[in-house]
């Protein structure tokens, strides 16, 4: 069990420097290390994420959008180690700045192909991303119904 | 594995049914604060078997149930269903499409069926182990998610790794 | 001190029904109470909202959104209660649709005659608001500058 | 009483001097993630006095000391300078401006200074007080108050009203 996590946990790292890599810049450092590397199936499991040339002292002193795009990337390289047939977001791009949408939508676009993806959002360019839009309304007070918004996809295939 | 469908009615803000069709690729779920698109959510998770109330943003599992508005009395039962494409026979049964559901009366019961036929949570636990889609999947990405990999609270990190391990 | 706390308390209660139905809509309920009303100093304080005609079962049934534009209108009735000079906002807009922030931000503009606003934003809307913008950047890693992006109240005044 | 400038040097990514003028009406902070916008709140927090790291969103007070770069040695000192119009006489003093600075050095000194001239903590706050600016004023909003205010943690809404009041 111990080896299997090990061989789990070195995976996920890579993938996750690659995804950072991808949402911030190349040059950009970061690293996913066992607290405690004696003791793996109980070690806690530390983040460092430098991006941009910053020296933060820990994750925490990054900002709000910062630390949340980097736990996306940790979330995301877990999802590319062992992926489930669909991926779900919920409104996780409240908290960035148009530039990290787009790299954050480009990445959900390449990785669509392989993988169906459910959108929550509140953002328009992270609409332009979305091949078919359900629109919620609560058309009778306190009671949900469903729209079709868009079906781009399937109208330029008629 | 796709997702094809689900169906929902007399859940959370669903007074009447609705349902969803998903696409390959990319499908988006939008409206103003409010109209239900987390609850859309919250039906995927509850219908995958969640137990733990806390991730359905309720206090006790009876609140999940359309408890009804001004105009509208309270639903007696809640009843998600969720239709997948058995595409890479990843799920161990014959069929091409596998249909879970799961019902809540205000009574308490609870029902769940596989392809509509009454089974138990653990058949449908069992059913989903290994596909990487179960109620805690690490494939429902949300800001509280993301707050507890940042806190790292009760070692959820290390958890969320170990699940996909 | 009792009287002087159940005084302010009342007052607050009665700017924070406004704020609230300013920001969603003139026949909703919504209500503070005082969890226990024989111990006015100690007791907690129990807030009641019920937005479009929905009776949710307590305020933590509500959208993401809608707690967030709750607990801001709690916020502002304080502010209103005992203005201070200045008031700011990180972001607080993050979490709300377009039609919720025109609402909050029209409510700014009327309230910035009294009392200095200073808003931390990326929303667009938002900052149709804004009467002068500061854009901060970092064109040296790691190093934060100040560029003063638009003086249109100056440029309009010449 | 009427804000009328903040100059931000030494102090979290504030690496150079930095100055921002406010004006009657709404002042806006824009900008990329990670910029220093919030930063810019911090700094306005921290001259008014506050010592709770947690609100600074910092471990230990040093930490708020531009910590360096890449490319830049970190400072040896955080200074922040913020200046006020008496308008309104709110201030008990005969200045028709106030200007209230702090300065924290690595040695791990601390320096309070009203008009230029040293003076304590204490101060501070009570030229502060009953102004409604302070640094635990609930002037300030950020999406973590609202989250305190929603889960109620540690009675918070007692005491916000309670400081009010
Ligand atoms: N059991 C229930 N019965 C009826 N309505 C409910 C029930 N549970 C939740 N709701 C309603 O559902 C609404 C919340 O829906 P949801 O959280 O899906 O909104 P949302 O679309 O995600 O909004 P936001 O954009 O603000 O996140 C609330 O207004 C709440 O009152
Ligand atoms: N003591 C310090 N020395 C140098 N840099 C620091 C220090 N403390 C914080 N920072 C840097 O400041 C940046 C955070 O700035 P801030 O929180 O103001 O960003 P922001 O503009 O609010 O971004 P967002 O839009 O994501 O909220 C981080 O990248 C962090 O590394
Ligand atoms: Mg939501
Ligand atoms: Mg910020």
């Amino acid at each position: 069990a111990r080896e299997r996590f090990l061989e789990a946990f070195g995976q996920i790292r890579t993938y996750f420097i690659e995804v950072f890599r991808t949402l911030f810049s190349d040059e950009d450092a970061c690293d996913l290390q066992l607290v405690d590397p004696k003791q793996p199936l109980d070690s806690q499991i530390h983040i460092i994420a430098q991006p941009k040339g910053k020296k933060p002292l820990s994750i925490n002193q990054l900002s709000g959008g910062e630390k949340s795009l980097t736990a996306t990337a940790l979330l995301f390289a877990i999802f590319l180690y062992k992926p489930a047939p669909f991926c779900i977001f919920d409104e996780v791009d409240a908290p960035l700045d148009d530039n990290n949408i787009d790299k954050f939508n480009r990445m959900i676009k390449q990785f669509s192909r392989q993988s169906q993806f459910v959108i929550v959002t509140h953002n328009k360019k992270t609409m332009e991303t979305i091949d078919i839009i359900y629109g919620i309304t609560m058309l009778e007070q306190g009671v949900s119904r469903v729209i079709p918004v868009d079906f781009r996809s399937l109208s330029m295939s008629q | 594995m796709k997702l094809k469908t689900i169906e929902i009615k007399g859940f959370k803000s669903f007074g009447d049914k609705v349902s969803l069709q998903f696409i390959d690729g990319v499908t988006g779920i939008v409206g103003p604060n409010g109209c239900g698109k987390s609850n859309v959510v919250d039906a995927l998770r509850w219908v995958l078997g969640e137990q733990k109330t806390r991730m359905l943003r309720s206090e006790k599992m009876e609140n999940v149930i359309f408890n009804g508005s001004k105009k509208r009395r309270q639903a007696s039962m809640a009843e998600v269903h969720i239709c997948f494409e058995n595409t890479t026979g990843l799920l161990p049964v014959e069929y091409r499409e596998v249909t879970i559901s799961r019902r809540l009366y205000r009574t308490g019961e609870s029902e769940y069926m596989l392809n509509g036929v009454n089974c138990r949570l653990r058949d449908i636990s069992t059913l989903l182990m290994n596909t990487g889609v179960g109620s805690d999947s690490y494939a429902i990405m949300e800001l509280r998610m993301i707050e507890d990999i940042l806190s790292d609270k009760d070692n959820s990190r290390r958890l969320l790794l170990e699940e996909a391990a």
